[in-house]
C-alpha cells in the first residue's frame, strides 16, 4: 500500500541545514496497524505529513497503491486526500468559526455527499465520540480534549481506509483515550490501515507493529502482535 | 495565597444553560504544589483562567494575596498576571510570526527590562528546556512538543510566584516530560507555588496534593505527601 524510499526532508535555515528526516525507508501493507513513537522533534510529524500527501520529500521516493506520488495530478491527489486517508492533526487544525458539526461535515462536502445525508453522517461520528451533546458548539466553546474528539469525528466521518493520526489521545484523560483506541481497533479490524503516532507506549501496545523513530531516522521496527 | 468561594462559570448557549463550574471553593496557601485532574470537558481550564485571573466567575468570590480579584483595577490585574503568575496554557498561545526567542521576551518586556538583559533572560529560558539550539524558529517550524516547552520557558522566564500550567507535558516524550516535571520540583523546592492540570497520573503523583474534578464540581481533595 505505502512504500518509502531514502526520503529526506530537509529545511534551509539561513546557513543552516536541518534534516528533519534522513533516508527513511520502510512499506506498510494493506490492513496493518503501525504505532510511530519517538522524542519531541524527532520527525514524526513530518512523516506523516509525508504519507498523508501533505507535504512532498526533499529526496526520495514515496508510493502509494503503487502510484508514485511525485508524478500524481492535483485530481488524483486531492482524491486520495479527500476519500481515502482520514487524518488526524497534532494541532486539529478546526475551523474556528464553524461549529462542530459543521467541521465534522468539512469532508463530506467534498466527497459531494447531500447536505442531509451530510448532517446524519457527521452527528454520527460526533455521537461515536461522545460529542452528540456539544454539536453546535465552536472550537473555542469546547475543551482541549473535545476538540480532539471532534478532530477524530472528521478524521473518521468519510470512512477512509487508511487513518493517519498524529497524537489522537494526546488530549484525553484515560477513560475517554481507551474509548477512542477501541474505535481505532473496531476500525483496523474492519480491514482499513492505521497508522497512528505516539508518545504514550500504553498507546504504542495496542498497534500490531512499532517504529521506533530518533533524530530523523529509523531506529526500530519491530512486529509486536 | 488563593481563597475561592463557592465559584460557577455558566455558559448561555441560546435557550440552553451550561456550567463549566459548579459551586467550587478550595484555598491554596502559599508554596503548595497541587495538581487538578480529571476527566476531558470537567472544567479544569476553565478553572484555571479564572485562578489565572484570564476570566471572571459568573457567581462566587476568587482572592488572590487577600484582595478580592473582582475590586482590583486593570493596572493590579496586569501586574499580577505578567509578574506574580506564570501561565502554559493548554494550547501554548504563541505568536505565530515571532520566533521562540521573542515569544519567550514578551513576558520581560512588559516587565520593562532591557533588551540586553531580555535576550539572555530568554535565551537561558530556553536552554532550561532543551530549545537552546532552536531559538530563531517560529512555531510553525517547531515540533509540537518544541512549541510546548516554548510556553513553558515564556511562562517561567519572569520567575513567576505562581505557575499555572495546564497539561504542561501533554506533547512531551516520556523522557523529556520528567526533565520538565523535574523544572517544576526545582521552582517548587525554591518557594513557589505550583498548580498543575494534568490527565496523567504519573504527573498528579509528582505534586503533594490531588484535587479530582468531574462535571464542574470537585469530587476529592487529597494530600498526597
Ligand atoms: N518548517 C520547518 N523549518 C525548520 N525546521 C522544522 C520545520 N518543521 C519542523 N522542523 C524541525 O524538524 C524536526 C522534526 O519536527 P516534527 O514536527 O516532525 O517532530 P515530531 O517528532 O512530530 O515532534 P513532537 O513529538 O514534538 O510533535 C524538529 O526538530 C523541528 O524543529
Ligand atoms: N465558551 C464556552 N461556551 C460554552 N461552553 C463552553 C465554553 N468553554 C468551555 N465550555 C464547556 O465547558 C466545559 C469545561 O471546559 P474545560 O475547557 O474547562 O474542560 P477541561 O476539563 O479543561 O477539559 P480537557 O481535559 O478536555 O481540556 C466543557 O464541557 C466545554 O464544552
Ligand atoms: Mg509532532
Ligand atoms: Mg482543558
Amino acid at each position: 500500500l505505502i512504500m518509502m524510499r531514502n526520503i529526506w526532508k530537509t529545511y534551509q535555515m539561513g546557513t543552516e541545514t536541518l534534516h528533519a528526516l534522513r533516508d527513511v525507508s520502510f512499506d506498510v501493507k494493506k490492513g496493518e496497524y503501525l504505532a510511530i513513537i519517538g522524542p519531541s522533534g524527532s520527525g514524526k510529524s513530518t512523516l506523516m505529513n509525508l504519507i498523508g500527501c501533505l507535504d512532498s520529500p526533499t529526496r526520495g521516493q514515496y508510493w502509494i497503491n503503487n502510484n508514485q506520488v511525485a508524478e500524481m495530478t492535483d485530481d488524483e491527489l486531492a482524491q486520495i486526500r479527500n476519500k481515502e486517508i482520514g487524518f488526524v492533526f497534532q494541532t486539529f487544525n478546526l475551523l474556528a468559526r464553524a461549529t462542530a458539526l459543521h467541521n465534522v461535515e468539512l469532508p463530506l462536502i467534498y466527497a459531494g455527499i447531500s447536505a442531509s445525508e451530510r448532517h446524519e453522517k457527521a452527528q454520527a461520528a460526533l455521537a461515536s465520540v461522545e460529542l452528540g451533546d456539544r454539536v453546535t458548539h465552536r472550537p473555542n466553546e469546547l475543551s482541549g480534549g473535545q476538540r480532539q474528539r471532534v478532530a477524530i469525528a472528521r478524521a473518521l466521518v468519510n470512512h477512509p481506509s487508511i487513518l493517519l493520526a498524529d497524537e489522537p489521545t494526546g488530549a484525553l484523560d484515560s477513560k475517554t483515550s481507551v474509548e477512542i483506541m477501541s474505535l481505532f481497533e473496531r476500525l483496523h479490524a474492519e480491514g482499513n490501515t492505521i497508522i497512528i503516532v505516539t508518545h504514550e507506549h500504553e498507546v504504542a501496545e495496542r498497534a500490531h507493529r512499532v517504529i521506533t523513530i530518533r533524530d530523523g531516522e529509523i531506529e526500530k521496527d519491530e512486529r509486536i502482535k
